[in-house]
């Protein structure tokens, strides 16, 4: 972003501002929107500042959430956090380490495997419920995740567990009766406790392109989605897809994951996002 | 789909006879934006649309073709040209053991696809080995035992220790148990870890795998360019695998890869189970990608 500073504002400075943000996967039309808001305020003139304190407050205005990485929480009983999204985004990590994060508000957890069908899901839960020092509900290979899911209310609600969190299998949003199963989860959810689940989080992989759009649109239609956690910003990919995801669908980040550690999850900072975005 | 963007875009051709450079700019920026909702990557997109533009200008309209499905097709052969050549053969040593080894960044789809190779070489008639050298995941030497176990495949697996020894390990037990293939499972890693990723070269140095595979998801967007290309430089490639290519995700990062690193994808995961493995097919990854 230095070295825009002195450049004209002219077709070429534009089209290096698109692929910046192309690259960072905001998309066509939301970069399209920015790139003609930059050419009204500063057509012709001298990029400085001012520019790029414009660009960056365009984004973070996407992205600012009042509520913050705040998660909700049950007026009583237990809190209930339904954790769902596409194969390998992170999610059953992400659980590991919000677990741990949410365990030092000297809160009990208990969590719920309900990925019954890849090999090993559960004893991957299983190991990191052994690091954080939480319970774990799981079902026999091949159980319906349903009813994993019922046992673990039963459970939360029986021994007065303040957060439950649910692990549910990796599935694509083009996957009907994948998807039919996770509503069939969030609805047991909701009817064993009421109000719940207090939080929705959709799972996306920042190395992903334009698709995790479509999964936001997807799951959020299915089940409600209310936040995102943003994982594998560790690595080299910006993660611009949340920019849309907030414009189109409304979706604010909560969490960003930037490692394999139990101690590697974030609460969404958009400053520092959009910084690194931008760089 | 793209044939309806352009005859948007560059409706107005029909009365002229050639595709001039000033008539097809339109209908180059329609496809332009395809590419790169696609997640095709920008620098990627545009050498690509410069040589587009370069067979595009020139070429005779043929009076029974309309102008965009001209286009589609200039566009359409120059990607499926881009994206071969196709060869889903597997070149098997002829003394000793043929080792695979299966690398890529954290949830692309290692584990899997070594099951879903394992069983498309013992349906050939090979006697392959998985190697469980991800020590570092949570159940991760499990999975591919579950997995070896539901295929009737064995896997190699230690509790403990260092994946470099694994893999020798593995193969010295491929060759006491006469097993003509190693498929090695490595963990995922960033190709900004270097340590990581020098563990991988130590494999490929101690191991000297005949086909090292890039296992790539095909939701992957621009950064695709920047993690294979590491992962070529470390490794030299032999091939990659696209994973995921079951849902609707356009799979821009196929063109991304090809171009950047030359190396050939030889299949494409359709699925969870281990049997959804194909060889990679460039028409329909065109017709995909171009939606
Ligand atoms: N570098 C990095 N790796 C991560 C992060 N989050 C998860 N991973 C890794 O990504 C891989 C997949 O993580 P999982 O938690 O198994 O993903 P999942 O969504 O539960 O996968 P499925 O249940 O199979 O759909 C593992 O190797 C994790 O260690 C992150 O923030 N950074
Ligand atoms: N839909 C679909 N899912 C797939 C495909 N290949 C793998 N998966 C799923 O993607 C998730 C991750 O697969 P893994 O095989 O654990 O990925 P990995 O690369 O070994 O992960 P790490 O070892 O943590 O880096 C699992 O839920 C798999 O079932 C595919 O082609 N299609
Ligand atoms: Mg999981
Ligand atoms: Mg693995």
């Amino acid at each position: 972003v230095r070295s825009w500073f002195g450049r004209k504002v002219d077709a070429s400075f534009l089209e290096d501002l698109e692929a910046r943000l192309i690259q960072a996967d905001v998309g066509v039309a939301a970069t399209g929107r920015i790139v003609a808001r930059v050419q009204e305020s500063f057509a012709d003139k001298t990029a400085g500042e001012d520019l790029v304190e414009f660009v960056r407050n365009e984004l973070k205005a996407l992205l600012d959430d009042p509520r913050k990485s705040t998660l909700a929480e049950a007026e009583t009983g237990p809190t209930v956090y339904l954790i769902a999204g596409v194969n390998g985004s992170g999610k059953t990590t992400s659980i590991a380490k919000l677990s741990q994060r949410l365990k030092e508000g000297n809160r009990t957890i208990l969590l719920a495997a309900c990925d019954t069908f890849r090999a090993a899901a559960s004893d991957q839960l299983e190991i990191w419920a052994g690091r954080a020092g939480v319970d774990l509900v799981k079902g026999s290979p091949g159980a319906d995740p349903a009813s994993v899911a019922h046992d673990a209310c039963d459970r939360a609600l029986a021994r007065k567990i303040d957060v439950l969190i649910v692990d549910t299998a990796g599935r694509l949003h083009t996957q009907q009766h994948l998807m039919r199963e996770l509503e069939k989860v969030r609805n047991v959810i909701s009817r064993k406790i009421p109000g719940s689940p207090h939080e929705v989080l959709l799972v996306l992989d920042a190395t992903n392109g334009q698709n995790a759009i479509r999964q936001a649109e997807i799951f959020t239609k299915s089940i409600g989605c209310t936040g995102v956690i943003l994982t594998k910003l560790d690595g080299t990919a910006k993660g611009g897809i949340v920019v849309s995801i907030r414009q189109t669908i409304g979706l604010p980040v909560k969490f960003v994951g930037v490692g394999e550690g139990i101690d590697d999850l974030q609460p969404f900072d958009p400053s520092a996002f959009v910084d690194s975005l931008l760089e | 789909d793209m044939q309806k963007r352009l005859a948007g875009a560059i409706g107005r051709f029909r009365a002229r006879g050639i595709l001039t450079e000033a008539n097809i700019q339109d209908g180059l920026k329609e496809v332009r934006d395809a590419l790169l909702e696609a997640d095709v990557n920008f620098q990627v997109v545009q050498e690509f649309m410069a040589e587009v533009g370069k067979k595009a200008v020139g070429a005779q309209l043929i009076r029974s073709v309309r102008p965009e499905q001209q286009i589609v097709k200039i566009v359409h052969d120059e990607l499926v040209n881009l994206m071969g050549p196709v060869d889903p053969t597997i070149r098997f040593s002829n003394s000793g053991p043929t080792v695979l080894m299966l690398c890529g960044l954290q949830g692309s789809g290692k584990t899997t696809t070594c099951g879903k190779l394992a069983r498309l070489l013992a349906a050939q008639g090979r006697k392959p080995l998985l190697v469980a050298a991800d020590l570092q995941r949570p159940a991760a030497v499990e999975q591919l035992r579950l997995i070896g176990n539901q295929l009737g495949v064995p896997v190699y697996t230690e509790e403990k220790g260092d994946p470099v020894a694994v893999c020798q390990n593995g193969v010295a037990e491929a060759n006491r148990r006469n097993l003509d293939t190693v498929i090695l499972d490595t963990a995922g890693r960033l190709h900004v870890d270097d340590e990581l990723m020098n563990e991988l070269t130590r494999i490929e140095k101690k191991v000297k795998p005949h086909q090292v595979y890039f296992v790539c998801d095909a939701l992957t967007g621009q950064d695709a360019v920047s993690s294979a290309g590491v992962f070529n430089e470390a490794l030299e490639l032999d091939g990659v695998i696209l994973t995921k290519l079951d849902g609707d995700a356009r799979g821009g990062a196929a063109l991304s890869v090809k171009k950047v690193t030359g190396v050939p994808i030889k299949f494409v995961g359709k699925g969870e189970k281990l049997d959804k493995i194909e060889s990679f097919d460039p028409e329909r990854m065109v017709g995909q990608m171009l939606g």
